[in-house]
């Protein structure tokens, strides 16, 4: 069990600030993803899950990964398919209730039947991403955050090759780059399937948006 | 299911409406 976070952010302020980041950006982000400071019960500094943005790769992206999945997508067969969807149906019976469902409402016919449509390699990676959590400097966020260092890795073979499960992991789901800002109170993670080289100006605008005082 | 802490539920809630924006655009 986690205590409170250090201090509260508000989420609607951390989501406004990741949207900024990813939607201002010249370059292609997938999804940024804010990893937020606490400490768990035994005193153990914990990144934990604090907000995210999704927006997907560029929609002109002509990879296998952008493409809703088939068999030749990440060795992935209809049964491992059929269990995303599942996943993200038991996910949206547990969400729906509490936080409504707007889209659906607003477009007479929608209906569950569009959470069957193909969930894509950086989405699955992205829900997963949420269930994630890195203690004590673990996994790239947590580099980031304990050496006060950006991170920024570029390409599926330094993905692979990097130690660390979440890098390998990016990789198999089609991320290419991957970057993680610290920041005093977290660490801004940003992922794009696109090979984007580092960028001095991003990472200082990251760092100053996910500053809290 | 995996269980999914309090504070992840908006965000995984936002990110399935807006997934199924796009779903329904398409």
């Amino acid at each position: 069990p986690l205590t409170a976070p250090l201090p509260s952010l508000n989420q609607d302020t951390l989501q406004q600030r990741l949207q900024a980041l990813v939607e201002g950006a010249a370059e292609s982000w997938t999804y940024a993803i804010f990893w937020q400071t606490s400490s768990d019960a035994e005193g153990s500094m914990v990144l934990g899950w604090g907000d995210g943005y999704y927006k997907g790769p560029r929609d002109d992206d002509p990879r296998p990964s952008k493409r809703p999945l088939d068999a030749n997508s990440h060795n992935l067969d209809g049964a491992d398919q059929e269990l995303r969807k599942k996943v993200l149906r038991d996910l949206h019976a547990l969400v729906s209730p509490e936080f409504g469902d707007s889209a659906a409402a607003e477009i007479p016919g929608a209906g569950d039947a569009t959470m069957d449509g193909e969930v894509t390699d950086a989405e699955w990676f992205y829900v997963v991403s949420m269930m994630q959590s890195f203690v004590n400097g673990s996994g790239v966020p947590g580099q980031a955050f304990f050496t006060a260092v950006p991170i920024w890795i570029i390409g599926a073979e330094r993905l692979q090759s990097y130690n660390c499960d979440r890098a390998r992991q990016a990789q198999q789901f089609g991320i290419q780059t991957m970057v993680c800002i610290p920041s005093p109170n977290g660490v801004v993670e940003l992922g794009s399937m696109d090979q984007i080289p580092q960028n001095w100006s991003l990472m200082q605008q990251a760092k100053t948006s996910f500053t809290f005082t | 299911v995996p269980r999914v802490p309090q504070a992840r539920k908006a965000s995984l809630a936002r990110f399935l409406e807006k997934r199924k924006e796009r779903i329904i655009t398409k």
